[in-house]
């Protein structure tokens, strides 16, 4: 929307109404850290600021356009509308944003199907002109969070959006989360010149290897295309471009037991607090090589800086990309610094390090690497459940997710996923029916630069009272309780919960676009959090405390002037009724008193005797 | 009605929503959809 009264400040106070189901306010939180990791955009909690946004649970998934400058400005996030997608859309709305469909040029690419739209909505598809609105110099984004799905108010099953390109029909309407090009133009509308919490991206296709540096060790690091031993190619490109597709490789194979190589990034600056340090991994050396991620850090008294140890890689998968995420805590201009380290066993090959993201954001818990996603596509029947491997929350929950690759048999053509708690070692100490743990599934769009990423999230929170349809049990129980016994291979056994989650996680036509898959595998990141705290309402700010207090002391105070108002004309009405009870007795003594002088005049004059005036009282 | 590890609670309740469709469902008429209108920009429906 053009116009600069309806921008807000990069930095948005929001307050989280009480009204908002525990799985939305998760998911919102969530929605903040991506604007905060793709945009200079970021939220904070209402301090009394002028105007604010205030989110709440209205009947549906709503916003204004722009900085209303209404003071409370509400948005609202319903039922259902908790996806990261739809959220991150209504607060594009409330910073600016229309649909992509309403551009002045869309008609150059869709076309309108006016006689499939219902009866009384045509004025849905009206367009703006470039006096109301701007597309900011970007072309027309099909792929668009912002933009309207195909079905959109349809008479029936027909779209009433027809893309002029067929490929981006099933494109079109996407709720995985922004674009690139949603991401240009909020940068652009807001002035971003950096973002709030990435912090560094490496794929390691240029020549200075984004400026990292070979540190103090008998060994390097080298810039490859393909190494003796593995990998064939990197990860970022899968050896699809010619002439591109580099990566990082410590061959231990010819280095010495107790040789080390040492990557370090260049300097770094990050937001003080937890960083998130993700990069694939590719192991073709020795059970007893290891990979030592370190942070150098460097402040007055260590001018050369000092290395704090953050994990050491060893064993584990060998001979394919596997997806590491790191959690980091620097607190001050520091180098992230890998380490490699030969062991003394028989090496073939070494370590291959690719697309290293580093942002100010908390990690991902857990990695489930689905290998040869396509094969398991193909063979699959609809209503066949794949289960990760089981998991441990940070509280000590167990849980695993099962996704039905080819959707159910009542909804099959998309993929589905379902969030289950399973019994496991702390079960015995953990509280039951569960509270409040959200869990978050997402697979991983397996972009290079972690800003360009959309991944698909889908979030569920375990709510404690939830019953079973016939009330007798609690649904987030302990599984053992709620659950079936699971017999695996090697005859170990566990119990399964039951699960929450949704039959429509991903369309297989979305599935297959972006790179979801890569190398024929897919990878979805897991975590199980605590959002308890968020059941306690969002404290008001300070100013606002006050000016409810004010309120209420002005209520008070007009209650207690009320009150003596009240009582005076009270103490008016009883002494104006005692005053009037008296003057009628005075009335009736003096009427009393005249008759009796009349009297007795009479009786004294029939007497002639003359009585002088005599006081009445 | 007795829990299992086979129960599944579809939140989604077998529909891929979209905004739109949870908006109509919900008996909302909003601008283009989802779209609080404020007076400062009313259009001419």
């Amino acid at each position: 929307i053009i116009g600069d009264k309806y921008r807000w400040p990069t930095t948005i106070p929001y307050y989280l109404e009480d009204s908002l189901e525990m799985n939305a306010k998760g998911g919102i939180l969530k929605a903040f850290d991506q604007y905060r990791l793709k945009t200079c955009i970021d939220f904070t909690p209402w301090k009394g600021e002028k105007n604010y946004i205030s989110v709440y649970k209205g009947s549906g998934c709503f916003s204004s356009v722009g900085n209303q400058h209404v003071g409370k400005q509400r948005l609202s996030i319903g039922k259902n509308c908790d996806r990261l997608g739809t959220i991150e859309h209504e607060f594009l709305h409330a910073l600016g944003f229309w649909h992509e469909q309403s551009r002045a040029d869309r008609d150059d690419y869709v076309n309108i199907m006016w006689d499939r739209i219902q009866p009384g909505k045509e004025n849905n598809f009206k367009k703006y002109d470039d006096k109301v609105s701007s597309a900011l110099g970007v072309a027309y984004d099909y792929g668009s969070v912002m933009h309207y799905s195909k079905t959109s108010f349809s008479i029936g099953s027909e779209p009433t959006i027809v893309t002029k390109i067929p490929h981006f029909m099933d494109v079109i309407g996407q709720r995985m989360g922004f674009s690139a090009s949603d991401l240009t133009k909020l940068n652009r509308l807001y002035n971003c010149t950096k973002s709030s919490s990435f912090v560094d991206s490496c794929d390691f296709e240029e020549e200075n290897i984004c400026g990292m540096i070979q540190g103090p060790g008998n060994a390097e690091w080298e810039q490859l295309s393909s190494a003796r031993g593995g990998p064939q190619t990197d990860f970022s490109n899968m050896g699809q471009c010619k002439g591109k597709g580099y990566f990082m490789h410590f061959h231990t194979a010819s280095a010495k037991p107790g040789d080390r190589a040492f990557l370090e990034s260049r300097l770094l600056y990050p937001k003080p607090g937890a960083q998130c340090l993700q990069f694939f991994l590719y192991k073709t050396g020795a059970d007893d090589d290891v990979l030592n991620i370190w942070v150098r850090e460097y402040d007055e008294a260590n001018p050369s800086g000092k290395l704090k140890l953050f994990k050491s890689i060893s064993g584990g998968v060998m001979g394919s990309w596997e997806l590491h995420n790191i959690n980091l805590n620097m607190t001050q201009k520091g180098r992230v610094v890998f380490e490699g380290v030969r062991g003394h066993s028989p090496s073939k090959g070494g370590f291959s390090l690719d697309d290293i993201n580093l942002s100010s954001t908390k990690c991902p818990q857990h990695v489930w690497h689905i290998r040869n996603i396509t094969r398991l596509l193909a063979t699959t029947p609809a209503g066949g459940k794949l289960y990760s491997p089981r998991f441990l929350s940070p509280a000590g929950y167990s849980f695993q997710v099962g996704v039905y690759l080819n959707g159910t048999r009542d909804s099959p053509g998309q993929m589905a996923a379902y969030f289950h708690l399973t019994s496991g070692p702390n079960d015995h100490k953990l509280k039951w029916p569960c509270p409040w743990q959200q869990a978050t599934m997402a697979l991983i769009d397996q972009q290079s630069d972690i800003r360009q990423q959309m991944n698909m999230h889908r979030m569920v929170t375990t709510d404690p009272d939830k019953k079973s349809s016939d009330g007798t049990e609690y649904y987030w129980d302990n599984p053992r309780k709620v659950g079936s016994k699971v017999t695996v291979s090697d005859g170990s056994y566990y119990y399964r919960g039951p699960g929450m989650g949704t039959s429509a996680f991903i369309t297989h036509s979305r599935l297959k676009s972006r790179n979801f898959i890569k190398g024929e595998d897919a990878f979805f990141v897991f975590s199980l959090e605590d959002i308890s705290d968020l059941q306690i309402s969002q404290p008001l700010p300070r100013s606002a405390v006050h000016a409810d207090a004010s309120l209420m002391m002005k209520a008070v105070d007009q209650g207690a002037r009320q009150g003596a108002a009240d009582n005076s004309m009270l103490v008016t009405a009883v002494a104006g009724s005692v005053a009037a009870v008296m003057l009628v007795v005075s009335m009736v003594i003096v009427g009393n008193a005249w008759r009796m002088r009349m009297r007795r005049r009479k009786q004294e004059s029939d007497k002639m005797v003359i009585i002088q005036d005599m006081f009445g009282f | 009605a007795k829990l299992t590890g086979e129960t599944e609670t579809d939140v989604d309740e077998g529909h891929d929503w979209d905004i739109f469709n949870i908006n109509e469902v919900a008996g909302l008429d909003l601008l283009e959809g989802d779209i609080d209108q404020e007076e400062t920009f009313s259009r001419n429906s």
